[in-house]
């Protein structure tokens, strides 16, 4: 304004330079945010340990690639083309555990969805990943529960699902909890509590640091709803 | 498209890099380092209308002529994006988890006028 400077478009006196920057970082904080759902910046309360992380974000990537090569028409980026509705926002989640209550032989963890997510997108697909350590001889049995929020009273759950997995070897296995985490996405809290149980001679089933790199987590891929429409005739 | 120069008053693309890291946004976004906010800007008076940037053949040029020359060359057009690409974000969401998303439509590649 102070250069008199005019808009040639529109007419309007020209911000000053530092203004006008100013205005343009606001804008772009507002449109980042809109776009995210979210209504502020998340203030990031614990970060998962470096190593979790790059472990994740690898498996991720070599799901992706697995993915490309099970189905034609894949996108060069190597994002499947979602299934229904092209164009919509689609998202990758990985959720990393919180350690619940746990015993000798038995240790809960805990998956939590951010609110904004859950409320506006829709699971297409989510896979939990455990590591077993070297352990006894021979296939060992154990047993996957996957427990709800129980909408009769707060911080109790109902078993949703409960599996037995035969571990052969040491190493990660994978358990498809994408039905489990769906039904979550419609709850206040979404939140996904899994029960481990082992031989009792194992010892915990869980690493013994949360920075390990071999941390249990979830891998979900949601796509934002598709627009509620009204037809009028 | 035509990117804006130091002067330009017709329609072009204002280049407009926003550095996460200059806003404080550095820790919970992992990736990119920042988000190419390009606006359009100029003007697109109506002999200009309907051609994507200022690069216009011979026989466009000529046309525009004749319409410049017609009365109603006093009412514009307007200057708004003619390609866009989306953002890709990696983020910490505030249960620290990791969350991988392509918002669509997000940065200008172009501007053209209406």
């Amino acid at each position: 304004a102070a250069t008199g400077e005019r808009c040639p478009a529109c007419g309007v006196a020209a911000l000053a330079p530092g203004a006008q920057r100013d205005a343009l970082l606001a804008l772009a904080k507002r449109s980042i945010l809109a776009k995210l759902r979210l209504p502020a910046r998340p203030s990031v309360p614990q970060l998962p340990s470096r190593g979790a992380r790059l472990t994740a974000l690898r498996t991720v990537r070599a799901q992706r690639s697995d993915a490309a090569a099970a189905i034609p028409g894949m996108l060069r980026d190597g994002r499947v083309p979602p299934r229904s509705g092209p164009g919509l926002q689609e998202y990758e989640i990985l959720s990393f555990a919180e350690p619940g209550s746990s015993t000798s032989h038995r240790a809960r963890l805990h998956f939590r969805f951010s609110q904004e997510v859950a409320g506006s997108t829709e699971i297409l697909q989510a896979t939990l990943y455990l590591f077993w350590a070297a352990r006894g001889r021979g296939a060992q049995p154990v047993t996957v529960r996957l427990l709800q929020p129980d909408p009769a009273g707060p911080n109790t759950t109902v078993l949703a699902s409960e599996t037995r997995l035969e571990v052969p070897r040491p190493g990660w296995s994978t358990l498809d909890v994408g039905a489990a985490v769906r039904s979550l996405f419609g709850h206040e809290t979404p939140r996904l509590t899994v029960e481990l149980e082992v031989p009792e001679d194992w010892g915990s089933p869980l690493p013994s640091d949360r920075g390990d790199s071999r941390w249990p987590f979830v891998v979900a891929r949601a796509q934002a709803r598709t627009p509620h429409r009204v037809h009028r005739r | 498209g035509v990117d804006c120069g130091a002067d330009s008053r017709m329609c072009c693309r204002q280049e407009f890099f926003v550095d996460f890291k200059e806003i404080g946004w550095e820790d919970w976004i992992i990736q990119p380092e920042g988000y190419h906010m390009n606006y359009c800007a100029g003007l697109c008076p109506l002999h200009m209308a309907g051609i994507p940037g200022l690069a216009a053949s011979f026989h466009t040029a000529v046309l525009n002529r004749i319409k410049a020359a017609s009365a109603a060359a006093a009412v514009d057009s307007c200057c708004v994006p003619t390609q866009r690409r989306p953002l890709s974000l990696l983020y910490y969401d505030r249960d620290s988890n990791i969350v991988k998303t392509d918002i669509p439509d997000m940065i200008v590649d172009s501007c053209g006028c209406t």
